[in-house]
């Protein structure tokens, strides 16, 4: 152990342990946590060569091996918790992206919250055995964030009660969706839903796109990777083009919007429904904010701790670079904003669950204020966190950009968090969109309830404070 | 109009109240931009677009209210006196960083005095000396396995030097000694001059 890191824990004024119980909600989920993380790391199956060392495609590879050995392990241990399952994923990930992960994030939970319950019946037992192996296609090439702009189609034939799916233009080609290249053999595709010769706006629908037993390419579907990125080496984001692909009536996801038999659309109680499984992630990024920045900080604080340089008085041996306070004001903010930011996101997964929670019983309430928060934290979490985690590695000096400090790897992981999901701007400009709904309801005298309450409040006449 | 507030810099409540005023402040300026492109004949559409950035730094400021005040509230739940020290120090870093840094909201907004905003600078550099005998034991708490982190530089035990050769030799262009592109070019490159 190197001594001055030694030091550095000898000095603390409290026990790291009660903050770790703390992090995790309890002493029972520390508990819990570290002997899963023990079945990942010692677990031989597990261990692999350095992914730095490796190719594009021996990283995909690699990828998928550890896919799926991470899907039969967790139910060899019979772990079920989502929690549990969340942290054995993320050790045995490592830095790793999962080629398969958009089917546990996306593609099973829209089929669960967009899907009647003959659907889920028929496609999450499939889903689930990983005979159907999904993922989210809803980004095109031309349109992203702006989701009513997106160009696909599909158009209901009652005579033959089938969707045909096209792609009608270059730019309506489905890009990015994580696993689309060449892992998945369906995909929950976003598209203009067409019917009686009237566009219903967006709805999603179940679609194969490669043979269950060959897995080649079906009639009509031109799909494969889009190429080499700033990060996610190991992922195949994909791009898929439809032609004219038929699929029966029963694989639109119909819980809430419904086309009958002879083409009548059904309206949803609410058109915020297809954003669920968005605020569902965007509620997670945040989480995911606060976990990429208190790595980072792990890592330039500790570093920061063991590397001598220079000279602070004349004479004296270098000192360790924490002891600058140029350097403690670039890293202690970012560890302060780590923690407030793994506050805010376990906030945000009580928040979801409890209004995701009032939906199932019809109260529909709730959602406005979700959309609108989880859009802006997202936003606002990951813009910092991102920039946050660019400092930590110049604070880290030349060694920072090595890629056997992982800042690198951090970092091209991360920055797409302010890009997907929803631009960030885009986000914060829906976030505006109900604070100033909501100011002009608290103008108008209505009390507001939450949060917004505070836009009800008399402007304080403030008397800044003379020092 | 009620009572005059008046922000006292080292009290984390007195922060929070800060940042929803700035918030409010913000929000009001957005919703009256777009009142007064309306009024100015735009469509709403236009009078939206025309806003947006101040649209933008509302939304922000109402984020960063919502991180500031979750985080005091944490506080409340944390029974352990240490560590209860420990991050009530972290939160007033984190909300005077926070004002430091858009300074010129609070300053236009009213809710800060120039002298304050000096203040508050100086509260900042103590809150960092404050924080560095618990730098490290903060990030340990977060936990993170060596096989997790995947960090040379960030090890548990420190040892990063004799770790980062080791390393630098696994990487494949060291595999041999001399690499096969030598014979390829560089020899017959030498050959030809």
């Amino acid at each position: 152990m190197n001594p001055d890191i030694i030091r550095e824990r000898q000095n603390a004024t409290f026990n790291p342990e009660i903050l770790t119980n703390i992090l995790d909600d309890s002493e029972e989920k520390t508990r819990r946590r570290r002997e899963i993380e023990s079945l990942v790391i010692n677990d031989p199956d597990f261990q692999h060569e350095d992914l730095n060392f490796l190719s594009r495609s021996e990283r995909y590879d690699a990828a998928l091996k550890k896919s799926a050995q991470m899907i039969l392990k967790i139910r060899e241990h019979g772990i079920s918790d989502p929690d549990e399952i969340y942290s054995y994923k993320r050790v045995a990930r490592g830095i790793f992206q999962d080629p398969v992960g958009l089917h546990y994030v996306m593609f099973l939970p829209t089929l669960k919250s967009l899907g009647t319950v003959e659907q889920g019946k028929k496609w999450i037992p499939l889903a689930e055995s990983f005979r159907v192996l999904g993922t989210y296609a809803q980004t095109e090439m031309g349109h992203g964030t702006h989701i009513r702009g997106l160009e696909t189609t599909a158009t209901y034939h009652p005579a033959t009660q089938e969707f045909v799916l096209n792609s009608p233009t270059i730019s309506s080609i489905k890009w990015w969706p994580g696993g689309l290249g060449k892992t998945s053999n369906h995909a929950v595709v976003l598209a203009q839903l067409y019917t009686q010769g009237k566009c219903y706006g967006l709805h999603a629908f179940i679609t194969p796109i490669r043979c269950m037993k060959t897995h080649m390419p079906l009639p009509g579907v031109v799909v494969g990777d889009i190429g080499p990125k700033f990060g996610f080496d190991e992922v195949d984001n994909g791009y898929l083009k439809l032609e004219n692909v038929r699929i029966p009536r029963e694989n639109m996801l119909m819980k809430y919007a419904k086309v009958e038999l002879d083409g009548t659309y059904v309206k949803p109680p609410s058109d915020k429904l297809t954003y669920g499984t968005m605020v569902f992630i965007r509620s997670m990024i945040v989480g995911e904010s606060a976990q990429a920045l208190s790595k980072s900080c792990t890592i330039a604080i500790r570093y920061s701790s063991v590397r001598h340089q220079s000279e602070l008085r004349p004479g004296e041996p270098e000192p360790q670079i924490l002891d600058y306070q140029t350097q403690q004001y670039k890293l202690f903010p970012l560890l302060a904003t780590a923690y407030a930011f793994h506050f805010v996101g376990q906030y945000m997964k009580t928040t979801y669950l409890r209004i995701t929670g009032d939906i199932n019983e019809g109260d529909f309430s709730g959602m406005p204020e979700l959309h609108a928060l989880s859009a802006g934290l997202k936003a606002f979490t990951t813009w910092v966190a991102n920039a946050g985690i660019e400092m930590c590695r110049m604070a880290c000096g030349g060694h920072g950009y090595s890629r056997c400090s992982s800042l690198p790897d951090i970092y091209v992981t991360f920055t797409p968090t302010c890009t997907y999901e929803g631009e960030n701007t885009v986000m914060m400009l829906q976030t505006a969109r109900y604070l100033v709904k909501s100011y002009k309801q608290a103008w108008a005298g209505q009390q507001l309830n939450g949060i917004m309450s505070y836009l009800n409040e008399p402007q304080h006449t403030i008397q800044a404070q003379s020092v | 109009s009620s009572r005059p507030f008046v922000v006292n810099i080292n009290d984390l409540a007195s922060l929070v109240e800060a940042y929803k005023l700035r918030a409010a402040k913000l929000v009001e300026t957005a919703a009256k931009g777009i009142q007064l492109e309306l009024q100015h004949g735009k469509r709403n559409e236009d009078a939206w677009n025309n806003t947006s950035i101040d649209l933008v730094r509302a939304s922000d400021a109402h984020c960063h209210y919502v991180v500031v005040k979750l985080f005091a509230a944490k506080l409340s739940e944390i029974g352990d006196t240490d560590v209860h020290s420990v991050i009530s120090t972290l939160a007033l870093l984190y909300a005077l960083h926070g004002i430091a840094q858009n300074s010129g909201d609070f300053l236009q907004a009213g809710i800060l005095s120039v002298p304050q905003l000096s203040q508050i600078s100086q509260r900042l550099k103590g809150l960092l000396s404050e924080i560095r005998p618990n730098a490290v034991a903060l990030v340990d708490a977060f936990d993170y396995r060596d096989e997790m982190l995947n960090s040379v530089l960030g090890r548990y035990d420190g040892n990063v030097y004799e770790h980062m050769f080791e390393w630098a030799k696994k990487s494949p262009l060291n595999q041999t000694e001399v690499h096969e592109s030598f014979h390829k070019y560089l020899k017959p490159l030498r050959s030809k001059l």
